[in-house]
């Protein structure tokens, strides 16, 4: 499963 | 999101609250460079188009657009206040920023996670950081003397810095697979950046003497 990254950091 | 981090946002907003508060204040941005206050501003809309794409949560996007709007005002304030812009020296802030822009343009167009409009902004947006205090730095140690705010601001800044490598390093052992090595290693040269500043920050507040950097 290749997960969507999100940058969750500001 | 864990207490490093949020400690790490906290005192991100405070060197901009310090920032504003001394503008304010004093009518004045003597000490402050307006390259480096550009960048920033240039760092936050660039790292922040995916304003509307990527909704993590009520607090990112309250903080993005904190930063973004802070960001403006104060290179606002710099450039258009009639009696702040009286007080901007560009003779001692001529660092060539645009270099810095072009460069981190440039390895981000190498360097990214994915090979997107908004991936390639935000590798951009990392790098651009973590080298836009230098104008700042530079401009501080050209004029020997910092005054007391924009001392604090840029201490709150590299605080900012240094909590957020906390954060990962907590993020890392308590994440399963947690890997970011764009963010993380320009994290880590943004904040060795600070050192020789800290260095003599921590001088004078032991010494209880005004803050002084050496020609």
């Amino acid at each position: 499963v290749v997960e969507r990254k999100i940058h969750d950091e500001l | 999101m864990n207490i490093f981090r949020l400690a790490g946002d906290m005192t991100h907003l405070l060197s901009i609250l310090v920032l504003l508060l001394k503008i304010y204040a004093t009518k004045s941005c003597s000490g402050v460079s307006r390259k480096t206050q550009e960048l920033y501003a240039i760092v936050f809309l660039a790292r922040y188009l995916d304003l509307f794409t990527d909704f993590i949560s009520v607090y990112n996007t309250f903080m993005k657009i904190v930063f973004i709007a802070s960001s403006l005002a104060i290179v606002w304030c710099i450039r258009v206040h009639p009696m702040v812009k009286r007080s901007y020296d560009k003779d001692l802030d001529t660092f060539r920023h645009y270099l810095l822009v072009a460069a981190s343009f440039l390895l981000a167009l190498f360097l990214h996670e994915k090979f997107t409009f908004l991936e390639i902004f935000w590798a951009f947006s990392i790098y651009l950081e973590a080298v836009a205090i230098l104008p700042q730095l530079v401009l501080l140690q050209r004029s020997g003397n910092v005054d007391n705010l924009t001392g604090q601001y840029v201490f709150f800044l590299g605080a900012y810095r240094g909590l957020y490598i906390l954060n990962w390093i907590y993020r890392y052992l308590t994440e399963p697979r947690f890997t970011r090595w764009i963010a993380c290693v320009s994290g880590v040269v943004q904040t060795a950046l600070y050192a020789d500043f800290f260095y003599y920050y921590f001088i004078s507040w032991k010494n209880n003497s005004k803050l002084k950097l050496p020609a």
